[in-house]
């Protein structure tokens, strides 16, 4: 840890003491400045000889503020198909959004214009790809511009957040990847930053956004000032890191650079998160130049923290680590990410292992759960395949689907981690389901990758469906990524040479450290000198188990009673104490805690939901919030709901100024119009309809004056068969069909007067002509002075007959 | 209304017989050889200029016979990707 001085970091850039995510200058103040990019300044990184470049819309380079470190190699314009990346200027600068971008990598520092980008000693250019057709051809040209010099390219855009898209990097784009990821830099792999999507508020989930959702590629979200989930956040398992962005009105926002030379505070959404982290990754490279892609993606798994970002599905993986679908591994650390570059060893070769197909075909039924579960010894049997220890996991999936927005996803790792590989998108009405789609999660990374895998998929229909058709996993392969060795301990046996035992003097009353202190001093030992478990530190051990170790490479679990033994990652129900690498128990009810304390359980044993607010398990929720089973915690409804049953979206009652449209909230609309959910806005009925649930004319649900209901529709008069009636508390009045086998009848539907062929009018009635033709006279009277006939009920009963024979 | 599908006038074509081959094929077709796509080997970027620059309908056609030329490995027209800021 360095200690901070403000002073020595000042900058006369005029905008400098509004970048509030990077100092903390003024004590008065709100600070935040957990991504300690000034810390990594102060130990001399600034982004020097390291090359970034923007993928976009085109740079400025004569900005005041990027000129100094513009780089003409690292630009090109694909669109224009010539070397200068230069944005097209027009009335609305549609296309400020490239230099906005560069500003927050490579800005100038101390030029009294505008701010200071991250790595203000970086090299930066732009590649204008944006301004036209973007063609796969046109994304495979831009993602390998240059790939020997260009380190790092930073992308802010994909296919649209609109909730309802699938759609990824074409055979192009993805031999681009391939190939920078293989040969650019030198063989080192090119760094691709990924922003991971705008569409919160449309309910989009980054998953199905082919770009950040590809291993090639650090897919990097947002968090608001204050840790919150921005509105227009996009969730997904394959998030890898967090920065600062823009949030609510009253919480600050990022400036930047823009376009005319200017100075910006606009919102930025996700955007800016990508050059951030762009920028942090150059300070890295400038620590080691040698880092590979992976490198790169393990430093910051190792590095990100979850600090104060508050998601309601923090949760400890099976390797120890913190992850989030909102925020991946946390917030960056750019001091951390300097000080791990510099002495980062690289990781061993990446294993990939690809699982056998699951052809098996299996209906998915709404409302239920379905699971598939896969064994795998991870390519035990293959060395050059073999994956011990796990970096991405992907998911290649077949499903056709007649409501592709329905489907919820999840994998759940042999240890339990369990990532949302899909979330139900309400606008993704498509019925095209998933063809080869991969979903990636990198909610593993550090797992084990051998044992039994799971895929759990839910359909759970927003609106009414066709109940049969169904949808059907057709498909579904399980690739793993990662590596044969551990990537920072590979294994090596130990030998127990020092006698102190790993056990922290604070969990011992003093009287019994001094008892084990001496009692270890005198006490004489034949040396243990086979290996040691893989778990066992570096002090060695006294024989070859787990709980035979004298330090531990990751937890210790247990006490000195009842004994201890060396972990990977803490068991359910405890907590890893990271500073003194103990698995301590949590508070009861907590599956998952940060303290012991009652309010400090991040998930809940089964039975026990956590209130995210409290961060505390109780066994049931508050209003305006259900208790979710799979994650076990409480969470909000949706926002238009008053309450809802499983799901946030799964209304049973709506706020004021809302009603229920299936299981959703809509807004209440004008009469005469509906509110249309595919156009996410009020639409007219047709004339004849005062209340609707759509345009056509046969769905009507109330009637203008004048006009019936009868079977969604609303017409002038009934039709024969039906007479006219009235509804208690219905405007209109409604065809009811009058009693059976009558054609036409009164007006008040009480007395036929006109009967279907084949049957006779009798007493209002109509009777069929051929029932009980041989009742005898006695039986007749029998009838008649049982009164029979004047029964409704019975007038079938030889009531016809008996009338023909007097 | 689910988003149609818009094709350019814009091909990627792969010819394993370097960039000489791919601009005799080009002029041979009648297309404009834009050059190697990118970093990708064997790729070329062929431009049809009496193709309608989008259209909702794939053009196959004459561009067919690229298709079925034997120096010709794979031949894709290029749709148009709706790409969004973020």
């Amino acid at each position: 840890h360095l200690r901070l001085d403000p002073n020595l970091l000042y900058f006369n850039d005029p905008i400098w003491s509004n970048m509030w995510y990077l100092h903390c200058s003024d004590k008065s103040s709100r600070c935040r400045s957990e991504m300690n990019v000034m810390a990594a300044w102060q130990r001399g990184y600034t982004g020097k000889n390291v090359v970034v470049s923007i993928l976009d819309d085109g740079v400025e380079k004569n900005h005041p503020d990027l000129i100094h470190n513009y780089d003409p190699f690292a630009s090109h314009d694909v669109n224009g198909d010539d070397q200068d990346p230069s944005p097209r200027y027009d009335a609305s600068n549609e296309n400020k959004h490239g230099t906005r971008c560069a500003g927050e990598v490579a800005a100038s520092a101390n030029n009294s214009y505008c701010i200071v980008g991250i790595a203000y000693n970086a090299r930066i250019g732009g590649i204008r790809m944006l301004d036209g057709d973007v063609t796969d051809v046109v994304e495979a040209k831009a993602l390998g511009i240059r790939p020997d010099y260009i380190d790092i390219y930073s992308a802010s855009w994909g296919p649209d957040d609109d909730g309802k898209t699938v759609d990824g990097p074409g055979p192009l784009a993805k031999k681009a990847f391939e190939d920078g990821i293989k040969k650019g830099r030198k063989g080192l792999g090119s760094i691709f930053v990924w922003a991971s999507g705008n569409g919160g508020r449309e309910g989009d989930y980054c998953s199905c956004d082919g770009y950040t959702n590809s291993i090639y590629t650090i897919s990097i979200s947002s968090t608001t000032e204050n840790g919150y989930k921005p509105w227009y956040l996009e969730e997904c398992a394959s998030t890898l890191a967090t920065t600062y962005s823009s949030g609510a009105f009253y919480e600050r926002k990022i400036v930047t650079t823009d376009l005319r030379q200017r100075c910006t505070d606009d919102h930025t959404g996700t955007s800016v998160s990508a050059p951030m982290v762009a920028g942090v990754i150059a300070l890295a490279l400038e620590a080691n130049p040698m880092l590979n892609w992976r490198d790169i993606q393990h430093i910051l798994v190792k590095t990100s923290r979850s600090v104060h970002l508050r998601a309601p599905d923090w949760r400890i993986n099976g390797a120890g680590r913190r992850v989030s679908h909102l925020y991946g591994f946390g917030l960056v650390d750019a001091d951390a990410m300097v000080v791990e570059a510099k002495k980062w060893r690289t990781v061993p070769p990446q294993h990939v292992c690809i699982g056998a197909s699951d052809k098996r075909p299996r209906f998915i039924r709404a409302d239920q759960l379905i699971r598939t579960t896969t064994q795998t010894n991870a390519c035990a049997d293959h060395s050059g395949q073999h994956v011990v220890y796990l970096e991405h996991v992907v998911v290649k999936v077949t499903i056709s689907h007649p409501r592709r927005g329905d489907l919820q996803i999840n994998l759940i790792s042999p240890s339990g981690t369990k990532s949302q590989l899909l979330a139900r998108r309400t606008f993704d009405y498509s019925n095209e389901g998933f063809k080869n789609w991969e979903f990636m999660t990198v909610h593993c990374w550090g797992e084990k990758a051998e044992g039994e895998w799971m895929l759990e998929m839910h359909d759970i229909p927003s609106q009414l469906r066709n109940p049969e058709t169904q949808g059907k996993l057709k498909e579904w392969t399980l690739i793993l990524y990662g590596t044969a060795e551990h990537p920072y301990n590979p294994f090596s046996f130990h030998h127990a040479r020092a006698k102190a035992l790993d056990l922290s003097a604070g969990d011992m009353e003093p009287s019994k450290v001094a008892f084990f202190q001496s009692h270890l001093e005198f006490e004489e030992e034949d040396e243990y000198s086979g290996p040691c478990h893989m778990e066992c530190g570096d002090r060695g051990c006294d024989g070859p188990g787990s709980e035979q170790c004298l330090n531990c490479v990751h937890f210790s679990l247990g006490n000195v009673k009842s004994g201890r033994k060396c972990v990977s990652a803490c068991p359910l129900g405890y907590m890893a104490d990271v500073a003194s690498r103990r698995c301590r128990r949590c508070h009861r009810g907590c599956e998952a805690c940060f303290g012991r304390g009652q309010n400090q359980c991040s998930s809940c044993k089964r039975g026990f939901y956590l209130q995210p607010e409290s961060n505390t398990c109780t066994t049931s929720c508050p209003a305006g919030a259900y208790s979710e089973e799979s994650l076990r915690r409480c969470l909000k409804c949706h926002q238009n709901c008053k309450k809802c049953l499983g799901y946030p979206d799964k209304c049973v009652v709506c706020r004021d100024g809302f009603s229920l449209s299936g299981s959703m909230c809509v807004p209440d609309c004008e009469p005469g119009t509906f509110f249309n959910v595919a156009l996410m806005k009020c639409d007219k009925c047709h004339a004849t309809c005062q209340s609707c649930v759509g345009t056509g004319k046969d769905q009507c649900t109330q009637c203008a004056k004048d006009f019936h209901l009868h079977d969604w529709r609303c017409i002038p008069t009934c039709s024969h068969g039906f007479y006219s009636d009235d509804v208690p508390g219905l405007p209109h009045r409604i065809c009811r069909r009058c009693e059976e086998n009558c054609l036409i009848c009164e007006a008040t539907g009480k007395n036929c007067i006109k009967c279907k062929e084949g049957y006779s009018l009798l007493s209002g009635s109509c009777v069929t002509n051929h029932t009980c033709n041989n009742a005898d006279e006695m039986f007749c009277e029998m009838v008649k002075s049982s009164k029979l006939c004047e029964r409704k009920l019975f007038i079938q009963f030889c009531c016809r007959t008996c009338m023909l024979a007097g | 209304p689910v988003p149609r599908t818009v094709y350019s006038n814009h091909w990627a074509v792969r010819v394993p017989g370097g960039p000489e081959r791919a601009a005799q094929l080009a002029a041979k077709y009648g297309y404009l050889n834009m050059g190697q796509i990118g970093n990708l080997e064997n790729y070329y970027h062929f431009y049809h200029s009496k193709t309608i620059k989008r259209s909702t309908y794939s053009s196959p056609g004459r561009h067919n016979f690229l298709q079925m030329d034997p120096d010709v490995d794979w031949v894709q027209q290029q749709l148009i990707k709706k790409r969004v800021k973020r």
